[in-house]
């Protein structure tokens, strides 16, 4: 994350490759699945033995020792739609839930958040020097409203995407964030809103930050998991 | 670890019926596929068994489908399997268990029958177990040229019927993707494991899951984008191997090339898009830092892996690259537009779906749907029993549930439960905006956390 600063969101997750190194974020929406997106894999069908998520820790290497750390193999990996550069991760066992290990809420389907709602993005990517690297960073973004992104993107946004306002100083998700959550405050709850998408450049000031819009996709997700 | 399967070919939901005056074949036993081969292999008069799946019954069968007047039909209970030596029209090794049908020479002359003695006189006569059967190409002698016969030109008095090796008797082209012959031993002549089978090595891919990857009985396929045709094999301790086939001359055309755009899986494209979605340049295919690759150009001849292209020499879903960053080994090139053409595809659907009533029977990542009214490899929870008013017919892709990503079918993956198919929605037809839908917020009890360990870790 660029701009952001040490921050706590129990229910993102470090994806991490064979070697142990973190390479995608993830939100943790189940027990025993969580959600991120189709380009930090190399296939639908790839073979993620080896492959682990890390929760309940803040550190991007943590001891293994650490006692709050929890790493869980991944034991399928699921596409979402063609259009929604989603994929579902189903773990081996079930999460331990605890105060740093928590689930993000699912948002109603088809819900659209309002312009205004200020939104955080979490992860252990890059930070371009702006905060520490070796951390979960977090940054707050207000949401933008659909109509006022579009005009910006000139035309090109689609309804499966969500767009958060671009900040002065440069704020937004960069390598190693991607499919991590855009976690909005809703009702009292963190609701999932958006998952984080690669884009050309990391947190560029004059530009919108883009994200996969969750709503249209819940009912695919419950189904996923219903299956 | 060799199952006695290995020598028998598989046609699946078919029925071998024999000539009207051959007598009926024994009656069937109670038997798994791997003990019927067992049975068949022991028995000499034994060219093929049916087996019946649901049962678990097989009949020996002593004909085989190029024996005279037998025919094949279609039989849904039924999978039959026939000796391979029976069906080869190439040779292993010399050709001493060849049982074609061959009866010419090289040289185009007639074979002698074997139980004739003129007008050559001889000493290979038939009996039941030695093979020599009607003026049939045979080599009882092992002689090293392959099967011979005696000939009906009193001039020549036999003749090497120059049957080719499997090896060269079917050439691949490119990587031999589409290679889709007989050859059933890797280069250092290890038996290869069958495709339908997941032992001695677990693999995945099983045959009902890529049908259009040929991936029969245990023949050299090459069904991931590899160098060259490979099996896994029957020696526990070698999983994989690559087999030796003679590659043809002549090159195919390439077909479907494009360059602004991607069709299908972008095998096809040729563009120059060079850096990933996020704007990482590809590395060069030819250079082997930062990532180390097997995709060198002089081995992928078909596949233009020129510069740091983006390309897709491996059937993945769309054209990728290997990236610049040591920590991003590949990243695909979502960025390359679909073509147009390919978005006004003739099998489309209005709405949701719900009313196609189309014959698409395939998911998006072109796996066979599981028919609506089976139970395995899915226990489907939705059926023709379930939602009579459906359609849920034959294997075709249905949307009984109104998913909103649009038809959908189980699959015959076992890791697969259900996928969205192959078919795009029809242009103008609309689906109402989420933009205009506002609905009341409710939540179960997830999305909280310990504000104060928020407040802490900053």
């Amino acid at each position: 994350v660029v701009g952001g600063l040490p921050g706590n969101s129990p229910w993102t997750v470090s994806i991490r490759n064979r070697a142990g190194l973190h390479f995608c974020g993830g939100s943790l929406v189940k027990e025993q699945w969580v959600i991120s997106t189709r380009q930090c894999f190399s296939s639908c069908d790839a073979d993620l033995s080896g492959y682990e998520v890390h929760l309940g820790t803040l550190f991007k290497d943590p001891s293994p020792a650490d006692p709050d750390l929890q790493a869980i193999p991944i034991i399928r990996i699921v596409c979402g739609p063609s259009e929604s550069h989603l994929v579902l991760l189903k773990l081996a066992r079930p999460a331990v839930l605890n105060k740093r290990v928590a689930l993000i809420c699912l948002p109603p389907e088809r819900y659209v958040v309002p312009a205004g709602t200020t939104c955080e993005i979490a992860g252990w990517g890059e930070t371009r020097g702006t905060a520490d690297g070796h951390v979960l960073n977090v940054a707050k973004l207000p949401v933008l409203a659909h109509g006022e992104c579009q005009a910006m993107l000139r035309g090109r946004l689609k309804e499966s995407e969500l767009c958060t306002a671009p900040l002065r100083a440069g704020v937004g998700a960069c390598e190693g964030d991607y499919g991590g959550p855009l976690a909005c405050l809703t009702a009292d709850c963190w609701v999932l809103e958006g998952v984080i998408t690669p884009s050309r450049v990391c947190a560029r000031t004059d530009q919108p930050g883009l994200f996969i819009r969750v709503s249209l996709y819940v009912d695919w997700i419950h189904k996923v998991m219903r299956m | 670890h060799r199952s006695p399967l290995n020598d028998f070919q598989r046609l699946r939901g078919t029925e071998l019926r024999a000539a009207p005056n051959e007598p009926p074949p024994p009656a069937a036993e109670r038997g798994a596929a791997q003990q019927c081969a067992q049975r068949c292999a022991n028995s000499p008069a034994c060219r093929a068994f049916h087996h019946e799946r649901q049962s678990q019954l097989c009949q020996l069968l002593p004909w085989s489908q190029h024996s005279p007047g037998a025919r094949l039909q279609k039989n849904i209970h039924y999978d039959l399997y026939q000796k391979k030596d029976f069906l080869r029209e190439c040779i292993v090794a010399n050709g001493t268990s060849y049982r074609g049908t061959r009866d010419t020479t090289e040289r185009g002359l007639r074979c002698q029958h074997w139980r004739a003695t003129t007008p050559h006189d001889h000493r290979f006569l038939p009996s039941p177990r030695n093979g020599l059967e009607e003026n049939y190409c045979r080599n009882p002698d092992r002689d090293k040229r392959g099967p011979w016969c005696y000939t009906v030109d009193p001039n020549v008095r036999h003749q090497s019927c120059g049957i080719k090796k499997c090896e060269d008797a079917i050439c691949m082209t490119c990587n031999g993707e589409d290679y889709r012959g007989f050859v059933d031993h890797t280069e250092s002549g290890t038996e290869c494991q069958r495709w339908d089978l997941q032992h001695p090595h677990k693999h995945p891919y099983h045959p009902d899951k890529y049908p259009e990857k040929g991936l029969d009985d245990n023949y050299c396929r090459n069904p991931d984008g590899s160098e060259r045709p490979w099996c896994y094999t029957t020696d526990p301790a070698l999983e994989r191997e690559f087999c030796r086939i003679r590659v043809c001359k002549k090159r195919p055309r390439p077909v479907n090339v494009t360059t602004g755009c991607y069709r299908g899986k972008g095998e096809g494209y040729r563009g120059r898009v060079n850096v990933t979605v996020s704007g990482i340049p590809c590395q060069r295919w030819d250079a082997q830092t930062p990532h180390r690759h097997h995709f060198v150009p002089s081995k992928y001849p078909c596949k233009d892996l020129q510069e740091n292209y983006c390309r897709n020499p491996d059937g993945s879903e769309a054209p990728w690259c290997f990236t610049t960053r040591p920590g991003m080994r590949v990243a695909f090139c979502f960025h390359i537009r679909r073509c147009d053409d390919e978005l006004d595809a003739q099998e489309c659907y209005h709405g949701h779906g719900e009313q196609y009533r189309g014959h698409v029977s395939k998911t998006r990542k072109g796996i066979t749907c599981q028919k609506w009214d089976a139970t395995t490899p899915h226990v489907p929870q939705i059926s023709p029993t379930t939602h009579p008013e459906a359609h849920l017919e034959e294997n075709y892709c249905r949307n009984p549930d109104n998913d909103s990503h649009g038809p959908w079918c189980y699959t015959m993956d076992p890791r697969t439960p259900f996928d969205y198919c192959a078919i795009k929605p029809c242009s103008g037809s609309a689906v109402p905006s989420v933009l205009e839908s506002a609905d009341a917020v409710t939540f179960e009890e997830c999305g909280r956390r310990d504000e104060r360990l928020q407040r802490k870790g900053r």
